[in-house]
């Protein structure tokens, strides 16, 4: 090991997160698509109800003409059609449709309940998916630490200039500007009003906290 | 000139690098908590999952009786066919004016190309899979064709996830906490920041 003292093994700390931001981008990769494809929209089983909105009914006649067959209810000789009874010339098959219609029902039941079903698995993935986007914005920043940490400087903020501006006509208080570098980011600069003096022991704390958002904005950028 | 010494901007990066390390920590840790989240989630899912199976075993049972039945009935001698067949001579013109009413009014385009494909396809068609709801069960069937497509989609796309995030939840970093804690802290600022963050070249160098 070149790095013996590394707490996660004979790879440093630049190896274990270079690798975790790739793997989570693959990750992601491979299940963003998914979401996006028209083919994933669970199925409208209002449709198969009858109940579809306008645009579903149009494409469905578009693309097969059983679309028109829902609206067999408007038109009277086709509702008939339905209660035509041959039992009594043929008993077994009024059976046999009896069968038939009970067995379609429980099949739409059976089917709507595997859709939902299928709506909540598909509600799982999206909870992952949104899970992996939380990793990469949570550990992008850090992974990048070790590519930035260039330098000699041990230390993770650098202060290179305080500056105290006096009230003017264009800032009418007096704030105090600090120059801060992040690792071996470009300068970043961190304005404060000046009724927040610098020898505050939480003024470090706003100036760096300030430059981590600005650093990590530019990074999603 | 300066308005602050070197020593004071020294002591302020100091400071100021405390901040930082800390919030390094911080998200260390929300990724390890994010970690245990994606496995309670995936546990989530597995379970899910097996009842996803269950029903689909027993839709595909129910839709492979409303098949048998449709064919038994189909062999059945079209016993009222003479009764079924005037009543669908008058129900097609019905259905295609109300179909085609609604798609102009609905759909607007192509309404010439729809308004042949209906008439074929009403020509084509029997009173009899009007009769033992056949659209109903071409509908079940289309259903049942896409639901296995879009859970196909699902499972290739998360088996592919899977694997990546296996793999990287193997990693030492997951699998072993350090053993001694002043080097498990990598920020651990003020006095010295840990070899590992210094590039290799510099420590082969």
């Amino acid at each position: 090991s070149i790095l013996p003292l590394s707490p996660y093994g004979p790879l440093g700390f630049h190896d274990v997160f270079q690798s975790f931001l790739e793997m989570i981008h693959q990750a992601q990769q491979a299940m963003d698509p998914q979401f996006h494809r028209p083919a994933f929209q669970p199925l409208d089983m209002d449709f198969m109800r009858g109940g579809a909105d306008n645009r579903t009914v149009c494409k469905e006649i578009r693309h097969n003409s059983t679309g028109c067959l829902r609206m067999k209810d408007q038109c009277e000789k086709c509702k008939e059609i339905l209660s035509v009874d041959c039992s009594t010339n043929n008993p077994a098959q009024a059976q046999l449709r009896q069968e038939l219609n009970d067995s379609l029902q429980v099949a739409e039941l059976l089917t709507q309940r595997y859709n939902d079903l299928l709506q909540s698995y598909q509600r799982k993935m999206l909870s992952t998916s949104s899970l992996l986007e939380q990793l990469n914005d949570q550990f992008s920043w850090v992974s990048q630490l070790a590519n930035l940490t260039q330098g000699e400087d041990p230390a993770y903020l650098h202060v290179s200039t305080v500056t105290t501006r006096t009230p003017d006509s264009d800032t009418p208080s007096q704030v105090t500007e600090v120059v801060v570098k992040l690792f071996d980011s470009d300068p970043i600069t961190v304005v404060m009003p000046g009724e927040f003096p610098k020898d505050n022991p939480k003024f470090m704390d706003t100036v760096a906290e300030k430059a981590l958002q600005e650093y990590r904005r530019k990074k999603r950028e | 000139d300066p308005l602050v010494s070197d020593s004071e901007l020294q002591e302020m990066s100091t400071q100021g690098s405390k901040y930082i390390d800390k919030e390094i920590q911080n998200a260390v840790k929300g990724v390890k908590e994010i970690k245990n989240l994606i496995e309670k989630t995936n546990e989530e899912r597995k379970s899910l999952l097996s009842t996803l199976e269950e029903a689909k075993k027993k839709k595909e049972d129910a839709l492979e009786e409303t098949r048998d039945s449709e064919i038994k009935l189909k062999a059945f001698p079209e016993v009222c066919n003479e009764t079924m067949m005037a009543l669908w001579e008058e129900c097609k013109p019905c259905l295609k004016q109300t179909c085609m009413k609604f798609y102009a009014r609905v759909c607007r385009s192509g309404s010439g190309l729809v308004g042949r494909q209906l008439e074929e396809f009403l020509n084509q068609s029997s009173p009899f899979y009007f009769w033992m709801n056949g659209d109903r069960i071409d509908s079940l069937l289309e259903s049942d064709r896409q639901q296995s497509h879009v859970l196909d989609a699902m499972q290739d796309s998360f088996n592919r996830v899977s694997g990546i995030m296996d793999t990287l939840f193997q990693d030492r970093f997951f699998t072993h906490e350090p053993q001694d804690t002043h080097y498990f802290s990598p920020f651990n600022f003020p006095h010295r920041r840990p070899h590992f963050l210094y590039p290799k070249s510099r420590l082969v160098r």
